[in-house]
């Protein structure tokens, strides 16, 4: 399913 | 962060601010469809749990609040304070048929099964099509007032400037989130028809009226 991505927008 | 981004969150926070003040002022909710402010309280609700979390910045945390507070304030605008001018008899699309696909298209495409990142996509997909019920009503009256016309083009185009946001990222930071960019990118491509009847109509003057 690919890298975990960090969810820093809004 | 970037100007794009921050020109992004602004367009959204002033859609929130319009829709809010409109309803307030007018003392009426006529036109707004309730359904779509359900669906994007349910999206900020899933999307934000992460406040619980993780605490990415100050800016961050408050946008946040200030999304989720909004968005319920909306609803209680409409389906308690003024719920006699809420035009249910055009609010008629049925959001089974966006929430169930989201779901479902949640559990196939996530970067993660955890429960958290589960919500967050969900929340992805769902804010794509959460301005349908609207846009169905816009099209079943045939017109809009022009401050909800407003509200619809910073609502479109605080996620355009989020596309340009990641084109910038992806170049700067070799940044990208796949998922967010796709649902970011329909969720602009919705607005297409209405973006353009907006700059020809509503920005000359003109009131939002769709083409008999």
């Amino acid at each position: 399913m690919g890298d975990i991505v960090a969810h820093d927008e809004l | 962060m970037n100007i794009f981004r921050l020109l992004g969150d602004i367009c959204h926070l002033v859609a929130i601010i319009v829709l809010l003040l409109k309803i307030w002022k007018t003392r009426s909710c006529a036109g707004i469809s309730g359904k779509s402010q359900i669906l994007f309280a349910l999206v900020y609700t899933t999307r934000y749990v992460d406040l619980f979390f993780t605490y990415v910045s100050l800016y961050n945390s408050v946008m946040k609040v200030i999304f989720l507070a909004s968005s319920y304030a909306t609803l209680y605008l409409i389906y308690v304070k003024f719920k006699a001018t809420y035009d249910f008899n055009h609010d008629t699309f049925r959001i089974e048929f966006l929430l169930i696909p989201c779901v479902i298209l949640s559990l196939l495409i996530t970067h993660d099964y955890s429960p958290v990142e589960l919500l967050w996509t969900f929340s992805i997909y769902l804010e794509a099509v959460a301005i349908l019920p609207q846009l169905f009503m816009v099209s079943k009256t045939g017109e809009a007032e022009t401050i909800t016309s407003h509200y619809l083009f910073a609502l479109g185009a605080y996620r355009a400037l989020y596309i340009v946001n990641w084109i910038y990222r992806y170049y700067t930071e070799s940044f990208i989130d796949g998922i967010a960019v796709v649902a970011g990118i329909i969720q602009t491509i919705l607005y297409a028809d209405f973006f353009y009847l907006y700059i020809t109509k509503v920005l000359k003057g003109k009131d939002f009226k769709l083409p008999a």
